[in-house]
């Protein structure tokens, strides 16, 4: 554990509190893509099935306990107690279109051919584009809410703190995971053009290239 | 080479 790794965890559980406290304090999930939100459960619960298998630590145990729960919940709030409020018309994107070509990637390429490992490749490779609906969603209407951007900015923050993670754990500790860094990579790629508005236009709500 | 069960990562 290096503090690249450990403030990206924090950044990870910022954005899913931040996205879960703004619902449930507006009362409101206008603005939200419900889909990527669901696609975001799939990923948890995808990934850690280990937690029936292996015990690393109670530190690891607890943060997975913790976004699974968050994102349950999330969903819950989006699809349930506050639908009235969700945004479908505008919601628009095929997960389809993401979902499938992942699930045949990660029988292609992966590090052993297992369903538990299946599994977990394809929880990577989805994480990876998992936040598309979203990012669409906010093309189409042309902005997002303040809250919205500082949910993205943690999502982005997480994943490009984990890429500095793997560059130190392949220098001190020789640890590479080839897969989950060509994810990780195209994952920050995609919040790049967010990082570079959220900065430029302080931090506050703003329009998004299409 | 990653050991499949020995992910310590989120």
């Amino acid at each position: 554990m290096n503090i690249f790794r450990l403030t990206g965890d924090l950044s990870h559980l910022a954005a899913i509190v931040i996205l879960l406290l703004k619902i449930w304090k507006t009362r409101s999930c206008a603005g939200i893509s419900g889909k990527s939100q669901l696609l975001f459960a799939l990923v948890f619960t995808t990934r850690y099935l280990d937690l029936f298998t292996s015990f690393i630590s109670l530190y690891n145990t607890s943060m997975k306990l913790i976004y699974i729960a968050c994102s349950y919940a999330t969903v819950y709030l989006i699809y349930m107690k506050f639908k009235a409020t969700y945004d479908g018309n505008h919601d628009t994107f095929r997960v389809e279109f993401l979902v499938v070509p992942v699930g045949g990637l990660s029988f292609l390429v992966n590090h052993d051919f297992s369903p538990l490992e299946i599994l977990w490749t394809f929880s990577i490779y989805l994480e990876s584009v998992a936040i598309l609906p979203q990012l669409f969603m906010i093309s189409k209407t042309g902005e997002a809410e303040t809250i919205t951007t500082h949910y993205l900015f943690f999502q982005g923050l997480y994943r490009a703190l984990y890429l500095v993670n793997w560059i130190w754990r392949f220098y001190f500790e020789g640890f590479f995971d080839l897969i989950a860094v060509v994810a990780g990579v195209v994952q920050t790629i995609l919040y790049c053009d967010f990082f570079y508005l959220y900065i430029t236009k302080g931090m506050s709500g703003c329009a998004l290239p299409a | 080479e990653v050991r499949v069960d020995e992910k310590d990562e989120l």
